[in-house]
């Protein structure tokens, strides 16, 4: 109501297909994928699994669901479509009146053990934009640095492992670039998550994974964390935004994300106390 | 000060390498979250006393009225997976929002209750917009959440002013008497 937000979704695939902040519109789409974990004896590099302080994916990205379900709610604080991917990927891509920006509220969990390999699940952003290779991420939590996909600045790189050798630490924020357009595209995470730009026009995140084996590089055992029993269950939030970098609206990429950061980050504090008199002696 | 000591110590441990980037073993994984519960319990004294203090209008404890009612003021630390003690059992009930930035802000409040029909009030006893919307089954089946609430409360809080605070009442109505009393969200299709 307050703010020209709205996403749109593909009512037979069930999937985000566009999205507005601020009434600039652009498509998009969104979904989940998974990378298996390599599994070796550790021997030698090339032989080392997949763990707790190495991603190594063992063959291509795949997709997490054929299809999705979904329940759209609509009122008139907040506006949500709630998605089901799979048994163990659910989420809800959710509006409200007052804020610029889309929030992906993710339940990831518990992953399946039963098979030789773990996976390591990945949201994807994908945008029509020109990035040119190009992105930022602000790894050191200070800064937004520049990153290319096979490219280090200081030295020639041969990249051995053309996924996980593009992935870099995510604080709190991932962006890239249209120059053309002038537009700036970011994802602001509520923990910090590995990330990367792999193909043009993409933000890629991982949220969850599990390893079944050991990487045998200090830790001593495998990661598949549980809770009560079952394998863990966790709960997140992606908050999307974006806008001309030019001067032509008022409220700047880099505003609103601060002012989403500044909230996020610095969130304010709810407490509940019961009402021991009527609510007019209270007030 | 004493207060803060658990979770400043809590903090400290959790400078490692390991503890910052989740590569500790498991039985360390549930010693941090122990260490950071216990800490965050003794910081609720502290912050209990505080906003006791801002909300009966004293800045220091030397004008401190002891006639002044003390309030407890309980926070939610499983209200990210719609679970709240407080809020699920009580009927009427006084959100206090602080905000901890140096400038004025508003904020969508989101509140696990167990659902029927409710009011929110702020300070001048104006009722504010709400909406309820049911819980998704994919929280509600989250393990170990253990729950009543089947709806979260939804309302905003507006200009929330620069590090101080804002109360609103919540209170469970049998009957829809206004055009602000909440209702579940109707507009819900499966698709």
């Amino acid at each position: 109501k307050d703010t020209d937000t709205s996403f749109q979704i593909n009512s037979l695939t069930g999937l985000i297909t566009e999205v507005r902040v601020d009434g600039v519109s652009m498509p998009l789409t969104q979904n989940f994928f998974y990378y298996e974990g390599y599994v070796g004896d550790n021997r030698v590099f090339s032989n080392r699994s997949s763990g707790a302080y190495v991603f190594r994916p063992y063959g291509p990205i795949k997709p997490a669901s054929n299809g999705v379900r979904f329940t759209p709610i609509i009122g008139e604080i907040i506006a949500e479509a709630r998605q089901t991917f799979n048994e163990y990927i659910s989420q809800s891509i959710r509006i409200n009146r007052i804020e610029n920006y889309i929030e992906f509220d993710w339940v990831i969990g518990p992953l399946p053990t039963n098979e030789l390999r773990g996976r390591e699940i990945v949201t994807r952003y994908s945008t029509n934009f020109q990035s040119n290779s190009t992105f930022y991420t602000d790894s050191n939590g200070k800064e937004m640095l520049k990153r290319r996909i096979n490219f280090r600045p200081t030295w020639k790189l041969n990249v051995s492992e053309p996924v996980s050798g593009n992935y870099y630490p995510v604080t709190s924020k991932i962006t890239i670039r249209d120059e053309q357009q002038h537009l700036e595209l970011a994802v602001l995470n509520d923990r910090a998550q590995g990330g990367s730009s792999l193909n043009d026009g993409e933000i890629e995140l991982m949220i969850h994974r599990n390893c079944l084996h050991d990487d045998a590089f200090g830790v001593g055992e495998a990661l598949n964390e549980t809770a009560f029993g079952k394998g863990l269950v966790i709960r997140g939030s992606h908050y999307l935004t974006f806008g001309y970098t030019d001067n032509r609206k008022a409220q700047t990429p880099a505003f609103i994300e601060k002012d989403i950061a500044q909230k996020k980050l610095l969130d304010s504090w709810t407490f509940i106390s019961p009402l021991q008199t009527t609510p007019k002696e209270y007030q | 000060r004493i207060d803060l000591n658990a979770l400043r110590e809590a903090m400290g441990v959790m400078q490692h390498h390991d503890a910052v980037t989740g590569t500790e073993k498991q039985h360390v994984a549930n010693d941090y979250a122990r260490l950071l519960q216990r800490g965050i319990e003794e910081c609720e004294i502290i912050s209990n006393a505080a906003l006791n203090k801002l909300t009966n209008g004293t800045t220091n404890s030397s004008s401190h009225n002891p006639e002044e009612s003390v309030q407890p003021f309980y926070h939610c630390p499983l209200a990210n997976i719609s679970q709240c003690a407080s809020t699920e059992n009580l009927d009427n009930f006084v959100v206090t929002i602080y905000n901890p930035l140096s400038r004025s802000i508003d904020k969508v409040i989101n509140i696990p209750v167990v659902g029927g029909s409710y009011n929110v009030t702020d300070s001048k006893g104006v009722a504010v917009l709400t909406q309820l919307v049911p819980i998704a089954d994919f929280v509600i089946n989250i393990p170990g959440r253990s729950s009543n609430a089947t709806y979260d409360l939804y309302f905003v809080a507006t200009a929330i002013p620069a590090l101080g605070f804002k109360s609103y009442i919540v209170s469970k109505t049998k009957s829809k008497n206004n055009d602000y009393n909440s209702e579940e969200t109707s507009n819900r299709i499966s698709i």
